[in-house]
Formats: structure tokens, sequence, C-alpha cells
């Protein structure tokens, strides 16, 4: 399944 | 982490200590737009839904616990305290930021990476941090005097967003896959909004003169 995307910038 | 993210958030932190320091020390907040305050209030809230749940780093953690914490202090002491509080310039404050805030969320709905409530809200944020300045710009244009902490608080803020696209295109050409077009757009847009704003502070920078923007 889709991997949610983790923000990773403030 | 890239040299130009790092120089971005640092200086966006020390666009948030000015301000703080300027509101601690003289107990005044002249020249500093409310709304915009707010709406920097806003754009956190909603883009740091995932503090408690996706944990990305310490720096990360503890950056958004600041950036948190002094955007939501800044409004209080805008908003209750007794002597800062009656420095604020209600009057001429008058931009109706809720017309900034429905567009950027309608958006959001519409554009997104995905449609689930923290990308929405993800890509909500973004919006909303790209226009969150323009009732502090609007409010600088109409108050003649700019004290240099509030033009160094703006100048502050306008280049971390500059710094960040530097970041971004490092990041495209370091990092296969590394695509986020809502980012860059809305980092965009926020960056050429002080752009005559950035023209007249390095003016009256280099001939040494009282920043003021023209009416």
């Amino acid at each position: 399944e889709e991997k949610e995307t983790t923000h990773d910038e403030l | 982490m890239n040299i130009f993210r790092l120089a971005g958030d640092m200086t966006h932190l020390m666009s948030v200590l000015v301000l703080l320091l300027k509101i601690h020390t003289i107990k005044s907040c002249a020249g500093i737009s409310l709304k915009t305050q707010e709406l920097y209030a806003l754009v956190f809230a909603t883009r740091y839904l995932d503090i408690f749940t996706d944990f990305i780093s310490v720096y990360n953690t503890i950056m958004k616990l600041i950036f948190l914490g002094s955007s939501f202090s800044i409004v209080w002491y805008m908003r209750r305290h007794k002597l800062v509080r009656r420095s604020y310039d209600k009057e001429q404050d008058t931009f109706r930021h809720f017309f900034l805030v429905l567009p950027c969320l309608l958006l959001a709905l519409v554009m997104n990476e995905k449609f689930t409530f923290k990308e929405v809200m993800w890509a909500f944020s973004l919006y909303l941090e790209a226009v969150a300045i323009l009732p502090q710009l609007v409010l600088l244009q109409r108050t003649k005097n700019i004290d240099n902490l509030t033009g160094q608080y703006v100048f502050l803020l306008g280049a971390y967003r500059a710094f960040y696209i530097f970041n971004w295109i490092y990041r495209y050409f370091t990092e296969p896959h590394y695509v986020h077009w809502i980012t860059w757009i809305s980092g965009l847009v926020q960056t050429l909004l002080y752009a005559d704003f950035f023209y007249y502070y390095f003016n009256s920078w280099k001939n040494n003169v009282k920043l003021h923007l023209p009416a």
C-alpha cells in the first residue's frame, strides 16, 4: 500500500 | 539536512526571536500585525499535527515546539498582555485574514498530495504560510515609521524561505524522487511577495537611510 509521505521539513 | 535548510531554519528561528525580544523587552508590538501572527500560529498548528505521531529527529521536534510555542505566545502577548496590547495598532491592522484562510483551505481540498486529513492540512499550511505576511506588509505600508526590529523581523522571515528554495533545488538534484510541487510553488510565491520589501530594505540599508515603503 502506498507509503504515507512523511514531511521531514519544518 | 543540508546547509541551505539549516540556514533557513536558523534564519526563521532568528526572526521569531527578534520579534519575541522586541515584545518582551520593550513591551511593545508597534508596527506588528496581529493578523499575521495569528495566521502563523494557524500555519504551525496545521503543519505540525504529526509532531507526536511521526518522529523525524530530535532537532525536528524541538524546532516544531519552538515555533508552536513562540507563535502562540506572541499572539497571547498581543491579545492579553496589558502593556503590549496597548501598543497594538488595531485601527491600522485591518486586513481581513478570513479572506486568506478560506481560499487556502479550498485550494488545499483541491490540490494536495493525498486526500487525507493530514495531507490536506499540510497543503493548507503551505498555502497559508505563503500569504500570511500580507497583513504585515499592508501594515508596514500604512505605518510610515518602520522601526529597526520590525524591519529585521520581516527581512529574516523573507530570507528563511529564500534559503529553503536553495534547499529544494539541492534536494531535487541529490535525492531521487524528491518532488514536492506544492511546497515549491507556495514557497516561491511566498518569497516573491517579499521582493519589493527586500528592494526597499536593501536600498535603505545601502543609502543608510530609515526604511520607509512608498504608499
